[in-house]
Order: structure tokens, then C-alpha cells, then sequence
């Protein structure tokens, strides 16, 4: 995992993945989060953990120190690739900024 | 009767108006009652929470907090350049300030807990929305988020795939199954002819949008209007009017209080405040249940400009002010005596595709879908909640399209209202409006959406790709909306408000923060290793037991199972034996006399002996 505390810990302004997976091996928590580890490692990546609450989601980005080793279009290209040809992963999503303000 | 000793109090006339009576938020014949929201907690999504201030501290929540720009669970804000991180405090001030202890001001729901998440104050990313919208969502009961995308008259945004999933889990396994409240504020964007349709947390149906009203009542020049809009309620308005006074941070320029806080900001956590009340005098209302409970009881008031118009169901509303002004004390009247409301129904059309130009004004392109019986039967869906149409549109000029949505019944909904800042070249592609106009209405019947190009363009430009209606309601008939709202006006007296009254209410469900009923790999592979234990051991066993009756003749008679004795089944001792053939007794009654299981057993009566040990005794038993 990239941080003790899951997809809270992550610096946003970072590349990083959202992605929703099936369950490739039954409804269990921790065959999610092995095959996460897996895929996340075949992207080029590190899971970062579930997303809060949210079953099947989790957060996906670039091992430490390897953002600066590749370029980021390389670890783009390459994430992308991965995660949108594998059958288990239902939907991702590279996490952009978004603007919100105080009212 | 309740007079504080917080020095600010007189000052707060959003909670006792002095100067003009009736104009504020009607809660202090509820707090005569003991309703302060106490057993509920509010948690503010914002820049942080100064905890440590007085007004906070005591009733801060700590079990409820988190830093998710800081990855720690202080929601301590960060003092910046700016002076501006007090945001999220003076909201929790808002609130939960505690009461007579001299230091600053009072809360709405001043018995509650107060929580914060820190998320503004850093670059925001959808999945941090999301963690945030279900953070420690079995303690936080109302989610209050004074913030949005940009109020700039140009942005159309909303929650993401990751915060709609987030909204929506909330409200199904926050707060036990009751569902988490989210209250959003509705924008500051009118003096750039913003619109609140263009907000997509304005637009779910999970939130309640919240807009607000200067002391007079009026739409402050910062309020935007649209048709999602639930309701409205105090806040400030020009220079000559008073703002909300409430807790402030005590770092930079601080002092602890202000008597300047003002916008949609301000009016967002004073509902939240008030559903804090009524979720201290019925816990088990559902998010669906409070969303009623506002439209049921929200006060429509003399405004000329407001633009009333009144649905089928009875219910005025305005694009203004949504159903009306929020009052503490039928809020909380209605809650204490309201009862659950149907599951929530809904019906979606296909997508309609119609590729068709959309003229220029006065010109219209009008489009329809009706909605059958039969299309209803299915969800049983009778009277309507939230309506939505999601469409896509090609436009050059996206802020020169007007789009209207008609329910059955006739009512109109702005629900794209024209922006002269939207030059966006891209139009819409699958947004989602909303409208809560035709809440109560039935749901039968046959919907338009008239859209035209209000610009200056030459010739039209815009296309109507596709769009889909989805409507949002109940099994509820229109006779039960007018029984339900007779039963709130019998209860507005006050006559069940008090600890004697109290209507039963379900526990709620328990719902572990992590999956821990479900089977891990490990535990499914000692399953398999113990059940492949269990199918040799029945093997070998059904294989010895076999072998053995083929070592023991019968003597061409058939083998029988003896009958074992009384005496050995009441003390526990009747084995398990293999068929003896005990000829003798086979047919005759069973004996008295000690068990025949001494066959099967050793000298000691103890340990079995192996088959081939019988054969000397074979004249004895078969």
C-alpha cells in the first residue's frame, strides 16, 4: 500500500487513478484488495487503499519516487493502457483537480 | 423565558428577531422544550473547525472529525495569508455554539455535537469528496457543506462518479440505514446571473438545497435562483442589512465572533441546525422523511418578486425560495409526529433521441414523453418527489439556451436558465437538471421540455441530441399528501411536543465501517482443507465398516442391526456398532440384560475391537 491510511494520504496535486472493480474471486473484502494490489502493480502503480465507503473503489498511483523516474505521460500511458483493457475493472478515472468554493 | 448570557445573543436575530418580530427562524419555543439537538451530530465539510474555541469545544466531536487536506483526524484549520480559513468555524458556530458561558454567541442546535472535515483548504481531488460525504458516517447524522463549484454565472458542475456514489451510499448505510443528511448551499452567483440548476449537488435528490433571504425576507443579491431548490432561510443581504452573527476563529485577525458572516454559507448550516432539532425529537426519520418534512412545513411569505405559484399538491413554491422559509417550530412539530414515507419509487424513460435544431426565441422546440399507467406499475409509483432531464445539447454559446420542463399538471420549472457569462462552446453533454416544482403531483401523465436559443445569433445554432426523464416519488396517493398534511397542521399547536409523546421508532441497522461478514481467501481455504478432511475420514470409514461385514457370514441369513438396549441409550453408552446378526433375539423381544455392544467392545468395555478379533466368538453372536 502507498500509506498507512489509504487514499486520504494522497497528495492531490499527484497523478492518481480512481477505479471501480468487479470481484474477480467472490464478494470477499480481502480478494478485492489482493487483486487491487495486483492490478495496481501490473499499471505501473501502488493501491492506495479503498476509497471511504465506497466497495470496489479504490485508489490507484504512482510508486514513490516513480513520478519523477518517468515522465508523467509515460506512467499515464501506461496506467490507461492497463486498467482500460482488463475485464475487471468496470470503470476508472484519473483524478483531476476540481474547483470548489466557499459560499 | 431562556435568556443567555452570551454577549452576542441579543445580536443574533436570526434566532429571536427584536426589531422585527417574526423574522427569524421561530426556535425558541422549541429549546423552552428541551429540543437543542442533543443525541445528534452535525459535521461541517469545509475548512476546518477551530475546536478549541469556547462556543465549540464542548460540544466538539472528535470521533466524527477528520483533516483530509492533512491526513490526521485534527480538523484544526491552518491560518493562510488570506485570513481566510474561518470559514468552516463560524458555520460550526452556527450551529452547535455552547450557550451561556459568556464568550460569544448560541447555536441553532446548541445540545448538539459538532464535527469537522477539512477539505477546502488544499487542491480537491473527486475521491477526497467522496471519503469526506461518508466520513465516520455512522456518527455524523447531518453533513453541512456551505460550498460548491464556481458561482462564476459560467460553470456547470456537479459531484463526479465518485461523489454521486458517495451521496448515494450515504443515503442508504449512513446513519444506520436512516441515511446521512446532506445539506448544500445553493450559490452565490447572482450578481454574475448565476443559476443553482447548474450546480450539480443543487440538483441530486440526495441533498437538501438550501438558498437564502435577507432579514426582510427578500432574495439577497448574491442568492441564484432555480427549481431544485428546496427551501430558504436567513442570512444577509446588502450593506444596510444585518448579517449572521455567530462563532469565529480566534487566529490571525480573529477575535472569536463576528457579526459578518453572510451568503448561501451562512443560511446552509442554520438548516442544518434545524434538522438537528428534528432528529433530536424523532431519530428514525430517513433523509427522504426530512426532505418532506421541509416541504410539508416551509413557509411561503408575502415576496411579490418571488414569483409564487402553487402545484397540484397544494404546495407553493418559488424559484427564489423553493417551498419557503424553514421554521424551527414546525419543523420540529412535524418530525415529532411524522411516520416513515413509502420507499422511494422512480421511473426513467429511455433516452429519446431527437437530433432536432432548437430555434431561436419566440420560437420553441417542444419535445414530450408520457408516462402510462403501465409505465408506473412496475414501481408502483403514484406521486411525485424530485423530477430530472438529463440531457445533451450541442450549442456554441451554451448560456443563450432556455429550457422549461412542464409535469402533467401544468407546472412550469425554469430548469436551464439563460446565463449571458456561459460562453461555453460545448453545450451539455448528459447533465442532469432537476426540479422539485411538481413534488405531491401525480406522476401519470404527459411531460414537455420546451427548450429555446434566446441569443443574438443569426440563425439557430444548438441541437437537442437526446435527453431522458427520470422521475423520483412514492406509492403515496394525493389523498395520502392531504391526510399527512392535515395530521402537521393538528400538530403545529405544540400539543405532542413534550418527553410524555413519542411514536415508536425501528433501531436502524447495524453496518460495520469494513465487510467482516464476508469469507476471506483464508478462511475459504480451511474450509476446503477441513471438508477434504471430512470426505476422507467418511471414506475410510464406510471402506472399514465394509470390509468388515464381508469378514462376517451371515450363514445366508440377512444381517440385522440388533436392537440395543434401554439401559446403554439412558447412560449414554449405546456406540455406534456395526449390523450384527444376532439370530437369537432378531425377531424375540429385547432383553433386559446387559447390551450386546460388548461384542464391539474391548476387555476394559472401552476400546473397540478390530472385526477379525470376533471371528473366535462367532458362535456366540451370529
Amino acid at each position: 500500500r502507498a500509506g498507512p491510511s489509504g487514499p486520504e494520504g494522497q497528495g492531490p496535486g499527484a497523478l492518481s487513478w480512481a477505479v471501480h472493480l468487479d470481484s474477480p474471486g467472490g464478494p470477499g473484502q480481502e480478494a478485492l484488495e489482493q487483486w487491487a494490489d495486483t492490478l495496481a502493480q501490473a499499471a505501473g502503480l501502488v493501491n492506495a487503499g479503498r476509497i471511504g465507503e465506497l466497495r470496489g473503489h479504490y485508489l490507484f498511483v504512482p510508486p514513490a519516487g516513480a513520478q519523477q523516474a518517468r515522465q508523467a505521460e509515460t506512467v499515464r500511458q501506461q496506467a490507461e493502457a492497463v486498467l482500460g483493457a482488463h475485464e475487471t475493472v468496470r470503470w476508472h478515472s484519473e483524478q483531476r483537480l476540481l474547483r470548489r468554493t466557499k459560499r | 423565558s431562556l435568556n443567555f448570557n452570551d454577549p452576542k445573543f441579543p445580536q443574533q436575530w436570526h434566532l429571536n428577531n427584536r426589531r422585527s418580530p417574526g423574522r427569524d427562524i421561530n426556535v425558541t419555543g422549541v429549546w423552552e422544550r428541551n429540543v437543542t439537538g442533543r443525541g445528534v451530530t452535525v459535521v461541517v465539510v469545509d475548512d476546518g473547525v477551530e475546536h478549541t474555541v469556547l462556543d465549540i469545544a464542548p460540544n466538539y466531536s472528535p470521533e466524527g472529525s477528520y483533516d483530509l487536506n492533512s491526513n490526521d483526524p485534527d480538523p484544526m484549520p491552518h491560518p493562510d495569508v488570506e485570513n481566510g480559513n474561518h470559514h468552516g468555524t463560524r458555520c460550526a458556530g452556527e450551529i452547535a455554539a455552547v450557550p451561556n458561558n459568556s464568550f460569544c454567541a448560541v447555536g441553532v442546535a446548541y445540545g448538539s455535537r459538532i464535527a469537522g472535515i477539512r477539505v477546502l483548504d488544499g487542491p480537491l481531488t473527486d475521491s477526497m469528496e467522496a471519503v469526506a460525504f461518508n466520513k465516520h458516517y455512522q456518527i455524523n447524522d447531518i453533513y453541512s457543506c456551505s460550498w460548491g463549484p464556481d458561482d462564476d454565472g459560467k460553470t456547470v458542475d456537479g459531484p463526479h462518479q465518485l461523489g454521486k456514489a458517495a451521496l448515494q451510499h450515504g443515503v442508504m448505510a449512513g446513519r444506520k440505514g436512516f441515511g446521512s443528511i446532506f445539506v448544500v448551499a445553493s450559490g452565490n452567483g447572482g450578481q454574475h446571473n448565476d443559476n443553482c440548476n447548474y450546480d450539480g449537488y443543487a440538483n441530486s435528490i440526495y441533498t437538501v438545497t438550501i438558498g437564502a433571504v435577507d432579514e426582510e425576507g427578500r432574495m439577497p443579491f448574491y442568492a441564484e435562483e432555480c427549481a431544485s431548490m428546496l427551501a430558504v432561510t436567513f442570512s444577509g443581504g446588502d450593506k444596510m442589512l444585518r448579517g449572521i452573527v455567530t462563532t469565529d476563529w480566534d487566529l490571525q485577525k480573529g477575535t472569536g465572533c463576528t457579526e459578518g458572516h453572510t451568503g448561501t454559507s451562512a443560511a446552509a448550516p442554520l438548516a442544518a441546525g434545524m434538522i438537528a432539532l428534528m432528529l433530536q425529537a424523532r431519530p428514525c426519520l430517513t433523509w427522504r422523511d426530512v426532505q418532506h418534512i421541509i416541504v410539508f412545513t416551509a413557509a411561503q411569505y408575502e415576496d411579490r418578486r418571488a414569483d409564487w405559484v402553487t402545484n397540484e399538491a397544494g404546495f407553493s413554491h418559488s424559484h427564489q425560495h423553493g417551498f419557503g422559509l424553514l421554521n424551527a417550530w414546525r419543523l420540529v412539530n412535524a418530525a415529532k409526529v411524522w411516520t416513515s414515507v413509502p420507499y422511494l419509487a422512480s421511473y426513467a424513460s429511455p433516452v429519446v433521441k431527437e437530433n432536432r435544431a432548437i430555434p431561436l426565441a419566440p420560437h420553441t422546440l417542444e419535445v414530450s414523453w408520457n408516462v402510462s399507467r403501465t409505465d408506473l406499475e412496475m414501481s408502483g409509483l403514484k406521486t411525485l418527489e424530485h423530477v430530472a432531464v438529463t440531457v445533451s445539447i450541442t450549442h456554441p454559446r451554451r448560456g443563450s439556451l432556455e429550457l422549461r420542463l412542464f409535469c402533467p399538471s401544468g407546472m412550469m420549472s425554469l430548469i436551464g436558465a439563460p446565463r449571458s457569462m456561459d460562453s461555453d462552446p460545448n453545450g451539455f453533454n448528459d447533465w442532469t437538471f432537476s426540479t422539485v416544482r411538481c413534488w405531491g403531483e401525480r406522476a401519470k401523465g404527459t411531460y414537455r421540455l420546451v427548450v429555446r436559443d434566446v441569443g443574438d445569433e443569426v440563425a439557430p445554432a444548438g441541437v437537442l441530441l437526446h435527453w431522458r426523464l427520470t422521475l423520483y416519488g412514492s406509492v403515496w396517493s394525493p389523498v395520502d399528501i392531504r391526510e399527512r398534511q392535515r395530521l402537521l397542521e393538528n400538530a403545529m399547536s405544540g400539543k405532542y411536543l413534550h418527553d410524555g409523546f413519542s411514536l415508536p421508532c425501528p433501531p436502524g441497522l447495524e453496518i460495520p465501517p469494513e465487510d467482516s461478514h464476508t469469507l476471506t481467501p483464508n478462511t475459504l481455504k480451511t474450509l476446503v482443507l477441513v471438508g477434504c478432511f471430512s470426505i476422507f475420514w467418511t471414506v475410510y470409514y464406510l471402506l472399514e465398516v465394509y470390509l468388515s461385514q464381508r469378514s462376517v457370514p451371515c450363514r445366508g441369513r440377512p444381517c440385522r442391526w440388533p436392537q440395543r438396549g434401554r439401559r446403554a441409550r439412558e447412560e449414554g453408552t449405546d456406540l455406534e456398532s456395526v449390523p450384527l446378526c444376532n439370530g437369537k433375539d432378531a425377531d424375540g423381544p429385547e432383553p433386559e440384560g446387559p447390551p450386546s455392544t460388548a461384542t464391539l467392545l474391548g476387555p476394559d468395555g472401552l476400546v473397540p475391537q478390530a472385526p477379525d478379533l470376533l471371528r473366535g466368538a462367532e458362535e456366540q453372536v451370529c
